[in-house]
């Protein structure tokens, strides 16, 4: 009898692919422990090897793009916008290798870098749009301080601690201003607290912990202003941590 | 004498005719659809 003919390798497009990606996306979200959420933009590869029936590994490049989503973020990827290309976009390169054992798929490994978009190209395209600055940047750091201070002087409880700087820009031209966004977490401390002792303000214990996320942005010519915007998610209650396997990820 | 024909007789003349039951190769498998945009 004629050989079976050899199956048609898996389209980038196919529904199986996209179903694999979605996992893998999901997976790294899941595994990410900073910066922002990122949502699939383009499925660059897919290669399908087969170990025997219903038994198949399949190694995905993925091109992924950075939403506006903070990790801590409990908003579902769907509900995360994808930051635009003026705001200065990151995209995620990532190899993923899963395994589909009768049609249940597991991520074996996954290796991501990500990457801003070249500065060249946003200003050809929009001259005045900030760039992302470094996080360490002295104006960066010395904005986030600034509104910190602020939200923490103004709200009455809790007091909020510096979590990480997730994005920094500057923009220098016409005016020159600082945009910032960090997550924080709530202590146990209230803002009157803080004021005797900030240094005794501990984070809440995991069970009751209530992260945030502050947007910032200090006006520094032709005038001095500062505008800040926290949000507190409330407690989640956190997801099952996935059991501890072989998984390689980097 | 050159004379210049009508660029659709010309076209006319010069398509290559396709074999019948002609079916245009599928698309490349990957890399896929931009979802949003490329960078």
């Amino acid at each position: 009898a004629p050989a079976a003919p050899p199956l048609s390798p898996l389209g980038c497009d196919d529904p199986e692919s996209e179903a694999a990606a979605q996992f893998a996306v999901n997976y790294i979200n899941g595994h990410s422990h900073h910066g922002y959420k990122f949502a699939l933009n383009r499925i660059d590869n897919v290669r399908v090897v087969s170990q025997g029936l219903n038994n198949d590994i399949m190694y995905l490049e993925l091109d992924l793009l950075e939403t506006t989503c903070h990790i801590l973020s409990p908003t579902p990827l769907a509900n995360c916008t994808v930051r635009s290309f003026t705001q200065h976009a990151v995209e995620g390169d990532c190899d993923v290798k899963l395994q589909k054992l009768d049609g249940k798929l597991s991520v074996l490994a996954s290796k991501c870098h990500s990457h801003a978009d070249s500065s060249e190209d946003l200003l050809h395209v929009c001259p005045d749009c900030p760039l992302l600055a470094s996080l360490n940047d002295t104006e960066v750091l010395a904005t986030v301080t600034a509104a910190l201070n602020d939200h923490n002087s103004k709200a009455a409880h809790p007091y909020l601690q510096l979590l990480e700087i997730g994005r920094a820009r500057i923009q220098h031209h016409p005016v020159h201003s600082v945009s910032v966004e960090f997550a924080v977490a709530a202590t146990n401390c209230s803002a009157a607290e803080a004021k005797g002792n900030a240094g005794a303000c501990q984070l809440l214990p995991e069970d009751q912990s209530n992260f945030g996320f502050c947007t910032a942005s200090r006006l520094l010519r032709p005038s001095e202003d500062l505008s800040v915007d926290c949000q507190l998610y409330g407690h989640q209650v956190p997801a099952p941590s996935p059991p501890r396997s072989s998984q390689d990820t980097s | 004498p050159m004379a210049k024909r009508a660029v659709a007789e010309a076209a006319q003349h010069d398509k290559v005719p396709r074999p019948v039951g002609f079916v245009p190769p599928p698309p490349p498998p990957c890399p896929g659809k931009i979802r949003h945009f490329s960078i």
